[in-house]
């Protein structure tokens, strides 16, 4: 079973069509491992993108080095996970 | 879990796994017979059955509307979205004069779990999941994007060609069985008039087209209904709704689901994006459930409406 211990999903605003496109570069960068739960469309439109524990400095160290603000939508994917999974179990007793 | 005796006692404010919601849809057909039928439109890849729940008071091939959900398995919301609103069909059929009117002329066809293999493997491996569970020959990532799989602009930009990907549009377009079961069955029942495919997140009513930034001939027609739509389901908590043209409002993705529906010449082509824009993303709480589905209801019945008093 995947888990998802430390992977944080952070939400990101541009400021510009500039910043849009260094976040749309993001896709590309395979070795980061990215799930954006939200796409890239528009400059009032917030992306979502999950990002793995082994690459959350690195990431946010990149959006830090081009003055891209974001914010930490969810700080634990798994704490939250597993709180749906006992919500279930506990409906289903 | 303790099975329901009926669908009255069925937990509609919790999430099911696949065997539930399965059962659930065979208690409301034994309960109805008079008015809810399942028809298994195909199979997975993985040989899960493909349901679709009719609901229907009599004629034949009555002109129709459709609606899915779940073509995105980790969009938990919409699946549990789905099976309330198979519920609410039964329950208000007889009561809403808006619903038994459309009912009493119009067919409903309703499938819940549209990615079978995806939902049970959220359920079980990764929650995360979101394509089908088709292996990819030539690659170790599995599954196709079963929204980037459709005969509409298939293979343009706004789909990867890269089967790692969570957009991959797959080797050519309905190779996924999940698709190419409602392509047939579209194709073959011929008298579909509305064709709305639920997903989440993010709180979007959308209309074709996603692959061209062509506008569809119709557009002022669907843009208005759209509004309408988004006003009635905002009234009921006030959850604000963009919406628009795929492309334009989201951006550009080929080989949707309703860019195909539309270029059938099924005109009231939707998609929604159901909650969340706060906090939660696909994971939203189960508490949540009850009030996204009793809100989007709202805006499915102004479309359903919408196509019942404009026949074409």
């Amino acid at each position: 079973k995947e888990t998802f211990e430390g992977h944080q999903v952070l939400r990101i605003v541009a400021k510009d069509e500039g910043q849009l496109s260094l976040i749309k570069a993001l896709e590309d960068m395979s070795e980061f491992e990215l799930d954006f739960w939200r796409g890239v469309t528009d400059v009032s439109t917030p992306v979502d993108i999950r990002v793995p524990f082994h690459s959350l400095q690195s990431v946010k160290i990149h959006l830090e080095g081009q003055d891209i603000e974001y914010s930490v939508m969810i700080e634990d994917l798994q704490a939250m996970l597993d709180k749906e999974q006992e919500e279930m179990v506990s409906a289903a007793r | 879990r303790p099975e329901p005796r009926n669908s009255d006692s069925f937990d509609f404010a919790n999430y099911h796994p696949i065997n539930e919601i399965y059962a659930f849809q065979d208690m409301l057909v034994a309960e109805n017979p008079n008015l809810v039928s399942k028809i298994v439109i195909g199979q997975s890849y993985q040989g899960r059955d493909l349901n679709v729940l009719k609901f229907s008071t009599g004629g034949t091939n009555r002109p129709a509307i459709w609606i899915d959900t779940g073509i995105h398995s980790r969009e938990w919301v919409t699946q549990a979205s789905g099976t309330w609103f198979a519920k609410k069909i039964v329950t208000e059929y007889g009561r809403d004069p808006a619903l038994t009117a459309i009912l009493d002329k119009m067919d409903i066809f309703l499938e819940i779990v549209t990615n079978p293999d995806g939902y049970y493997y959220t359920h079980n491996s990764n929650r995360m999941w979101r394509k089908t569970r088709k292996p990819n020959s030539g690659s170790n990532c599995v599954g196709v994007d079963p929204n980037r799989n459709w005969d509409a602009g298939f293979g343009g930009p706004g789909a990867s060609g890269n089967p790692c990907s969570e957009t991959y549009r797959g080797p050519r377009a309905h190779s996924e069985s999940e698709v190419k079961s409602i392509v047939d069955f579209v194709k073959s029942h011929r008298n579909f008039k509305a064709f709305i495919s639920i997903h989440s997140y993010s709180q979007m009513l959308l209309y074709p087209y996603g692959y061209t930034r062509t506008p569809v001939k119709d557009q002022a027609e669907l843009h208005s209904l759209a509004k309408k739509a988004i006003t009635d389901l905002a009234s009921l908590y006030g959850t604000r709704y963009r919406y628009g043209s795929i492309i334009n409002t989201i951006y550009q993705a080929s080989g949707g689901t309703i860019d195909w529906t539309y270029n059938q010449g099924i005109k009231y082509s939707y998609t929604f994006e159901l909650r969340d824009t706060g906090r939660y993303g696909f994971v939203l709480p189960a508490n949540q459930i009850i009030p996204t589905a009793k809100e989007t209801w709202l805006a499915l019945m102004a479309i359903m409406d919408h196509t019942f008093k404009n026949p074409y």
